[in-house]
C-alpha cells in the first residue's frame, strides 16, 4: 500500500531512493495531466466559515458516485432524471449522477433584483460564470439550486408560482428577451431546497459563446399579481453560506478526446 | 484395406509431462521457477503523499492497483488470457529469441472520481475513466 512515488521507483527496478523536488515536480505535474488538470488549482484558501451549499451538495454527490464505481465499475452508468421540484440538500432522493464526466457546481454570480422598491412586476436576476464549464464537454443536465423560505406572512395561505427564464439578451430600449427554462407552483409556507432545470440554456453553451448566464425568477400569486421573490422567501447571496444559491452543470467528455503526446 | 490389428506392444507411456518440464525446445531458457504469474496487485494513490488535500475534497487517494506476473506457458483458464496470447506463448516457447512471451496488462479497468475545487472555489467532480485496474490478463 506504498504510495505512487514509491511503488513506481521499485516497479522501475530503480535502486530506492527519495525523489528530489524537481523529480516530484515533475511526477505530480505528470499525474496532474492524467488527471486531466491543466495545473494545480489554487482555490482561495476556502474561509473556515460553515460550509457553503455547493460543497455540501458536491460531497453528497461524490459520495453517490464513488458508492457506484465502488460496487459496479465502469459499465454502470445510471440515467439520472434532472430534478425539479422540493428536495432535500443532500443529493435528491433516488438521484444518481448521469453518465456525466464532470460535474460542476458555479457559485460565482451576480445578484441584481426588482424589489419592492421598483415597479412591477418583480424579479431576481442571478448572472452566473460560466468559464468554469469544460469547453470539450457536452452539457447533459443543468440544473439551479435556491432555497426557500416560509413566505412573509402576508402569503401565509396562498400558493405561489415561481418561473424561471434565461436572459437571451439585454436590450437598452425595452425588456430584456427572456427564455422560459421551468415553473414550478408550490405554497407559500414551503420550506427547502428548489430545483429548476435549466438544461435548455446550455444549448448555445458549447465552445466560447456565451460565457455567462443570466437567469431570472417571477413569483406570482394564483391571482397573477407578482410578489417580490425576498417576500416570498427565496433566499439569494445574502442568505446564509449554507443557503445560497447555485448552478450544478452535468457534461460528458467527447468519446475518444484525443490525447496529445507530453 | 484394413491392416492387421498390431500386437499390442508393452504400451510405453506417452502422457507428455508437464509440457513446462519437456526437454530441449520446451525448456523455457528464462527459469520460470518462482516467478509470480499475472495477477492484480495493490498500489495505493495518495493524494496526501502528493500534499494535494489542499484543494482535493475528496478521496485522500485511491487504489489504483497494477498487473505484474508471468505469462509462462500454460496460461491457465483463471488468467483470462486472450487466444492471441495463448497462441504467442506457443510460439515463444519454439523460437524463444524471436518472439517475446505474452505480457501481463489489465484486461478490465474501471472509473474512479474526484472532488476538488478550482481556482474560483467553484467545486467540481470529476470521473477518470480507465484509472483502476478491475482484472488482470496475458494479452
Amino acid at each position: 500500500s506504498g504510495s505512487v512515488l514509491r511503488r513506481r521507483l521499485h516497479s522501475a527496478g530503480v535502486p530506492q531512493r527519495r525523489l528530489s523536488g524537481g523529480e516530484r515536480r515533475d511526477v505530480q505535474r505528470e499525474i496532474l495531466a492524467v488527471l486531466g488538470l491543466p495545473g494545480r488549482p489554487r482555490p482561495r484558501a476556502p474561509s473556515r466559515a460553515p460550509a457553503a451549499a455547493a460543497p455540501l451538495f458536491m460531497l453528497d454527490l461524490y459520495h453517490a458516485v464513488a458508492g457506484e464505481e465502488e460496487e459496479e465499475g465502469e459499465e454502470a452508468a445510471v440515467s439520472r432524471p434532472v430534478l425539479t421540484g422540493l428536495s432535500t440538500q443532500s443529493p435528491p432522493p433516488g438521484s444518481v449522477v448521469s453518465r456525466a464526466d464532470t460535474v460542476v457546481s458555479l457559485v460565482n454570480m451576480v445578484e441584481q433584483d426588482r424589489d419592492l422598491f421598483s415597479p412591477k412586476p418583480y424579479w431576481k436576476e442571478l448572472r452566473f460564470d460560466l468559464t468554469q464549464v469544460p469547453a470539450g464537454e457536452a452539457v447533459t443536465a443543468a440544473e439551479f439550486r435556491i432555497y426557500k423560505n416560509r413566505a412573509a406572512p402576508g402569503y401565509a395561505n396562498s400558493s405561489l408560482q415561481i418561473s424561471i427564464y434565461e436572459v437571451e439578451a439585454q436590450n437598452s430600449n425595452r425588456e430584456s428577451d427572456l427564455l422560459l427554462l421551468d415553473v414550478q407552483d408550490l405554497r407559500a409556507g414551503t420550506e427547502g431546497w428548489l430545483v429548476f432545470d435549466v438544461t435548455a440554456a446550455s444549448n448555445h453553451w458549447s465552445g466560447d459563446q456565451k460565457r455567462s448566464l443570466g437567469l431570472r425568477l417571477y413569483v406570482e400569486t394564483d391571482d397573477g399579481h407578482s410578489v417580490d421573490p425576498g417576500s416570498a422567501g427565496l433566499l439569494g447571496r445574502r442568505g446564509p453560506r449554507s443557503k445560497q444559491p447555485f448552478m450544478v452543470t452535468f457534461s460528458r467528455a467527447s468519446p475518444s478526446p484525443g490525447r496529445v503526446t507530453r | 484395406a484394413a491392416r492387421p490389428p498390431r500386437r499390442r506392444q508393452h504400451k510405453k507411456s506417452n502422457e507428455l509431462p508437464h509440457p513446462n518440464k519437456l526437454p530441449g525446445i520446451f525448456d523455457d531458457v528464462h527459469a520460470t521457477e518462482g516467478r509470480q504469474v499475472c495477477r492484480r496487485h495493490e498500489l495505493y494513490v495518495s493524494f496526501q503523499d502528493l500534499g494535494w488535500l489542499d484543494w482535493v475534497i475528496a478521496p485522500q487517494g485511491y487504489s489504483a492497483y497494477y498487473c505484474e506476473g508471468e505469462c509462462a506457458f500454460p496460461l491457465d483458464s483463471c488468467m483470462n488470457a486472450t487466444n492471441h496470447a495463448i497462441l504467442q506463448s506457443l510460439v515463444h516457447l519454439m523460437k524463444p529469441e524471436a518472439v517475446p512471451k505474452a505480457c501481463c496488462a489489465p484486461t478490465k479497468l474501471s472509473a474512479t472520481s474526484v472532488l476538488y475545487y478550482d481556482s474560483n472555489n467553484n467545486v467540481i467532480l470529476k470521473k477518470h475513466r480507465n484509472m483502476v485496474v478491475k482484472s488482470c490478463g496475458c494479452h
